[in-house]
């Protein structure tokens, strides 16, 4: 069924947030891992950048962590590897 | 700040770069000084110094690209990633990469560029991103940033001496540099009676005298000394040099600086340089010269190095057999370590930290003691 405006917005949210973190956060590319929304890795992965990029560590997808990952950035990762 | 897993960093203080292409979002000469700026960022809180090839593989590659260009990090089209670098090493280590689907300005309309290389410039000297926010290491590009005010925060300066440390001039605390004219201590006090050079060297009738980043000019008809920045006549030359010398009959004036030289003639530096200063033949044990000065009537250049020094035949271009030999043996009471040499009215004037030793070579005596700042009217 198509998706509520909502639920869209949301998956968009979530693959933004998903490559941001594969890119900049050494998050492992496994689209599984992010479809369970309480996976724990996930919620530690998004608090690790909430911490680096001096934001409220909540864990959370929230407005203040979305706006900042569609701000212009370097392209070098935040965690090395 | 953080550095780079395994802590990559150069093991030289003199590095090259070059700008391999441009975007065409601005005009070159404003791609050219928004580098230079922001190369002169971290040149005041290291040791480094920096020139250009204009070919050839430079140690900071620096190009313009979009999307998919050769590496493992595509661009993304315009915004978020700005550009990338690579830490310090061979090849691809250390290049700049900047996104041209960005809009690049010399202002804040659009994306900083010398903001943005000066960021980029920390990875390539090995500074991976701060979590300090107010540093420039921070990965997040601040369009707020003051561009007229720009200065590095102490964390950048705290992190990129703790791979290189802090400039040699300074033994003090580790600076936060400031754009403005550099304070009083930074700049070298002519009458200083400790002062000492870092290398001499005539040009057309004129002496200069080459301290940190800064020489005096001493012409005939201006009995005061000018003062002026290295940077201000050949901006590609490094500073904190080691020798300099006239070679008359080709107008040129050779800079060294470790183990490279330059040719200048008047402020033009000479394509095709910077060269390894072993292509003069020092055995590759020299790793840099301490003075140097050429005879112009017998055309010979000597090199010093330490309690050595070399003979060069201008004619033939190459360095004379029979050497190294002891500066002691052939040139009695002048003490090594020398710091740079001048002939000037038939004699050889070697300089040595404050003193000056004017040397006679027909009596091979020294005739004269003096400051070394004696040329500048002190």
């Amino acid at each position: 069924y198509p998706l509520s405006g909502a639920a869209k917005e949301e998956d968009s949210n979530r693959d933004l947030a998903q490559q941001y973190l594969e890119k900049y956060y050494n998050l492992e590319k496994d689209v599984k891992q992010f479809r369970r929304k309480d996976s724990n890795l996930i919620v530690k992965k998004i608090q690790g950048m909430q911490k680096f990029l001096g934001l409220e560590v909540t864990g959370k997808l929230d407005t203040d962590t979305l706006e900042v990952m569609r701000k212009p950035r370097c392209g070098v990762p935040d965690v090395g590897h | 700040f953080s550095s780079f897993p395994g802590m990559p960093k150069w093991r030289k203080t003199h590095l090259t770069y070059r700008i391999v292409n441009y975007t065409p979002d601005l005009p070159r000469d404003a791609v050219d000084s928004a580098i230079e700026k922001a190369l002169k960022v971290w040149e005041e809180v290291t040791p480094l110094t920096f020139s250009r090839l204009y070919e050839g593989e430079a140690d900071i590659m620096i190009s313009f690209a979009v999307k998919e260009h050769g590496d493992f990090y595509s661009f993304d089209g315009p915004g978020q990633s700005l550009a990338h670098a690579y830490p310090p090493g061979p090849g691809l280590y250390g290049d700049i990469h900047f996104d041209d689907d960005e809009k690049w300005t010399e202002d804040a309309s659009g994306t900083n560029l010398f903001l943005v290389a000066a960021h980029e410039l920390g990875h390539s000297l090995g500074l991976f991103h701060s979590a300090n926010t107010e540093a420039l290491m921070y990965p997040l590009y601040n369009s707020f940033t003051e561009l007229a005010q720009f200065r590095l925060s102490q964390d950048d300066v705290n992190g990129i001496q703790s791979l290189y440390g802090p400039p040699p001039a300074s033994t003090e605390e580790p600076l936060v540099p400031t754009k403005s004219v550099p304070s009083g201590s930074e700049v070298p006090a002519k009458c200083d009676p400790a002062s000492s050079f870092d290398a001499i060297s005539t040009l057309r009738g004129e002496y200069l005298f080459f301290k940190d980043r800064y020489f005096w000019r001493r012409s005939h008809w201006n009995p005061e000394p000018e003062f002026h920045l290295i940077s201000a006549f050949w901006p590609s030359l490094p500073s904190y040099l080691d020798a300099a010398y006239e070679v008359n009959s080709r107008d040129t004036v050779f800079i060294f600086k470790g183990n490279e030289f330059w040719a200048i003639r008047g402020n033009e530096v000479q394509a095709g340089y910077p060269r390894g200063i072993h292509t003069l033949g020092f055995p590759s044990t020299i790793r840099k010269i301490d003075a140097a000065v050429s005879d112009k009537e017998k055309k010979k250049t000597y090199f010093f190095a330490e309690d050595k020094y070399w003979r060069f035949d201008e004619n033939s271009q190459s360095m004379e057999q029979g050497f190294p030999r002891l500066i002691a043996d052939d040139f009695p009471g002048v003490e090594p370590k020398v710091d740079a040499v001048l002939q000037a009215f038939g004699f050889f004037y070697f300089f040595s930290g404050s003193s000056q030793f004017e040397f006679d070579p027909n009596a091979r005596m020294v005739t004269h003691i003096l400051k070394s700042n004696s040329w500048l009217h002190c």
